[in-house]
Order: structure tokens, then sequence, then C-alpha cells
């Protein structure tokens, strides 16, 4: 029997729902979610992000903005990034960003339930979630509780990635939840001296597990220490990238 | 009331246990892990490796062990790689390497008290604890139920790891467990064409975190896509580096 999935908060509604996972921590799940959210969002849709990396979350620092947020008795409202995009996560809550969340499974999965039942994202046309590293309590309550479009999931080109992204992919079939793309991250670097474009971390299988997966593969991002850099400063809805246009509709 | 601390199996002993974490998933943890461990072997120690990312587990595939192991009356025995570390996770129970692993928190922090209780580890001189990323059930029940001597903190620049790497160390804090030191990872990269040194992640805070909490300072590491290549191929017992020459003692 399997379980219901939860009805979004009263004063809300999100037409799509889209999941990005790994399982492999590191390899740029959070970068990759924004990314999304801000191609989106430059087309003039309603996007919001749901930090569901409870103990890691990322999403309020790299779209700069702060908590704590006060609670209304409509719900928490989410706070807004300087493009309009709407962020939700643990460390809006909190007093200071680096504090440690130390709660159990049962937990985690529970508080991130409530920020689809408890926060009044208003009318989004897309939501993005950030699912933490591994295939436990957290991913499971998602695909368990929310009704999700799909999943887009992100490799990096070292083989321990690989072996480990494939697990996030086998869970997601076992949960019978589509998989709508796979990007490869990381995936060399040019340098700024000599303008030489090498490999960090090997050659890359993001290709060849798309295509064993039957995934659309939706590209590559190479290590641009400017991404970083606007990570850093809170300020990754200016970084220019046409990774998705194929991907984002209309 | 604090839980118990576990009797460690019936056949073995080990003198120091030496968790690795950082709370940030990608940073190397795993890698650093194996590294200490190589670095231990190398001056004669009885060392074993316990992988404690239950669901993204990595420790099998960086020493090219490969599983399934079979129990026996005596409990598990852990494979031995080529230079004689004892390697223990769950991936060397399972048929396939890249099975996921779908379980809640609770089934988790067990799992990886049964790797202290129920594995054959014979006489260890030093055990090292791989931790997942996150600051939920299995950090907190390793903190709980094995006898750590202490952690090795693992961060890399960018101000995303800091920020998580922070709650990692507060978390220790908490439970009253020392930190024996802190490595920066990934803290540049070196062009294989000019020579050029370069940062990938940005500047690197990892002694300014080290001295804010007190905390030695045991150094950098850059990325070194020879690392990362010996990685792939299970063969990281072959990097020479002189990482930990401080920290060993003997
Ligand atoms: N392609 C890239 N180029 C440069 N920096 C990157 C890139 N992808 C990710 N990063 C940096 O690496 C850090 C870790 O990525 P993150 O998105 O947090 O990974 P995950 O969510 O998978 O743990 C981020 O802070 C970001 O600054
Ligand atoms: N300094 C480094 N140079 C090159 N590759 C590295 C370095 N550190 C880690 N890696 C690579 O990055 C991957 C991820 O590191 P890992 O140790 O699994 O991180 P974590 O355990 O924190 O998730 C490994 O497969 C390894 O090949
Ligand atoms: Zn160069």
């Amino acid at each position: 029997h399997a379980p219901e999935k939860l009805a979004i908060n009263n004063f809300s509604s999100a037409k799509n729902v889209i999941a990005v996972m790994s399982g492999k921590g590191g390899v740029g799940k959070s970068s990759v979610t924004s990314l999304l959210a801000c191609g989106f969002r430059r087309k003039g849709y309603e996007v919001g992000v749901l930090d569901a990396d409870i103990t890691g979350p990322s999403l309020p620092k790299l779209f700069g903005v702060k908590g704590p947020i006060e609670g209304t008795p409509f719900g928490m409202h989410p706070l807004e990034s300087s493009t309009g995009i709407k962020v939700m996560s643990i460390n809006l809550l909190m007093e200071q960003e680096d504090e440690p969340v130390i709660w159990r499974g049962p937990l985690l999965g529970k508080v991130v339930g409530q920020f689809w039942t408890d926060v009044v994202w208003t009318d989004l046309d897309y939501l993005f979630v950030d699912l933490p590293p591994g295939t436990g309590d957290v991913p499971l309550s998602v695909m368990q509780s929310l009704p999700l479009n799909g999943f887009i999931v992100v490799t990096s080109p070292q083989e321990l990635a690989t072996m480990i992204v494939k697990k996030a992919i086998k869970m997601a079939q076992i949960m019978n939840i589509p998989i709508l793309g796979l990007i490869e991250n990381m995936s060399g670097v040019i340098c700024p001296k000599c303008g030489e474009e090498f490999k960090l971390f090997g050659p890359g299988h993001g290709e060849e597990v798309s295509k064993s997966f039957n995934i659309k593969f939706l590209g590559k991002l190479p290590v641009d220490p400017n991404l970083s850099k606007l990570c850093d400063q809170g300020k990754i809805e200016e970084y220019e990238s046409s990774l998705f246009t194929d991907f984002i509709p209309g």
C-alpha cells in the first residue's frame, strides 16, 4: 500500500514539481537545481526552490537570501531572490546558518513534507526540489509524498560518482518516477593562462550512463571558477549558461 | 542519559578509532580516509577502514576490492587490500555495487553498529571510519556507539562547503568528541600544459576555520588528476602523498 501523496499548502499550487538528485554528494546538485530555476525564471515562469537537504542546506547561500523567516497564520512564506525565485530551506528558519541540525531520519522526512504543506508558495509553474545525497529517508519521503513529474540526475566524471549515481537512478526506477534528463557536471576545466582545456576527474561517463538507462542527456558543464565565485557571493542568478535551453519549454 | 558504547567484536580489538567527517558531500572524505589509512599502513601499523556511508559507499572501489563477502560463525571477515588494509562496507555484502540501499535512518545507524560488533577486524592499531554527508542518523550513531579518539575534518575551498563543515564541527563539539585535525582538499590545480597553478573554487578557508575553532590544520591537497585516476582504478594505495607525515606517529 503506497503512502498517500500530501496535498500542497491551502494557498498554493504548483503545475510541475521536479526533483534534482544524484545519490553522491558534491557533484553539483544544488548548483544545477539553482541554474535550472534561473533558466526557467528567465523565460518568465513562476519558480520556487525547495531545499530538501536538511542537514546540508545550500540554496539560501547560492541565492544570497538570509533568514530567519517568521511564521504567519497561513504558513511560512519563502524568501524571494533578486530575480523573484521563491526559496525555502531549513537554514532560513535558523538563527545562524552554520548551526547543525542533528535529527534522525523520520524527522527529516517529516520536515520536508512540511515544506510542501505549510509553505505559502502561491501559484508556481515549476517547483524544483534539491535532494540530499544518499537514498535514505528524505529521497524516499519526497518520492512517496510529493506529486513529482520526474527527476533530473546530476553526475560528475569520477567512476565513484557514476557508480553511486546509478544507485539513485535505480531507486527512481523502483519508485516508478520518470527521469527527465541527466547532466554531467565538472567535466573539465580551461586554464586561465594558456587556454588549454583538460580533464580533472577523468573522461566522464554521463553520455554512456544516459544511453544505458535510456535517459535524455542534457549536456556537460565544465568546472568554471567564475561559477564558483558567483556561488560564493550568493549571485548564482548572474551566471550565464546555455545548458538548459533545449530542456526549458517556451 | 548517554547511550552505551558498543563492545567491539569478540575476536577483535582496535587501539585507536578515528572518524573522518565533513558534513558536506563530495569534498573528498572517502579519498582522505583512504589516504590516511595508506599513510598509517606504510608505517607498519595494522589498519582497518569502516565505510559508514551506507547509501553512498565508496571505500571498496577506492581500494579495488569486490564482494560479496560470506558470513562465518565468528562474524563477517573484511576484505584485505593489496597492502593489507582491512576494508568493510555495505557494498561488499551486495551482489552488485550499483544496487541502491533504500533504508530509513534507524536501520542505517544499526548497520553501522553491526560493522563494529559483527566484523572480525582481528587486532588493529587504527580503525578509520568514513562518515556519510550530513549530521543525521549515522554520524549520531557512530558518535554515540563507537569509542572514538577523535575526528579528522575535511573541507574544500567553496564558501558553501565551509558553512556546512562548520555544522559538522559544531556537532562534534556538542557531542564532546575532540577534533584531531582539519584538511583542505581540492585547493587548486596545476595546468598540465603550462604549469600554471590556479584556484578552481576560490581562495579556501581551511586555515581560517582551523584557527577559529582551535583545530590543528593538517594541510592542503590540490586537485590532482593522477589521484583521480588511481581512485577510478581502485589503486589509491599507489598515490604518494606527504600530506599526513606530521600527523602519523612513529
Ligand atoms: N561546474 C562548476 N564550476 C565551478 N564550481 C562548481 C561547479 N559545480 C559546483 N560548483 C561548486 O561546488 C560546490 C558544491 O556544489 P553543490 O552544488 O553544493 O553540490 P551538491 O549539492 O551535489 O553537494 C558549490 O559551492 C559550487 O560553488
Ligand atoms: N584532491 C583530489 N584530486 C583529484 N581527485 C580527487 C581529489 N579528492 C577527491 N577526488 C575525487 O573526487 C571523488 C569524490 O571524492 P570522495 O572522496 O568520494 O568525496 P566524499 O567522500 O566527500 O563524497 C573521488 O572519486 C576522487 O576520485
Ligand atoms: Zn595552462
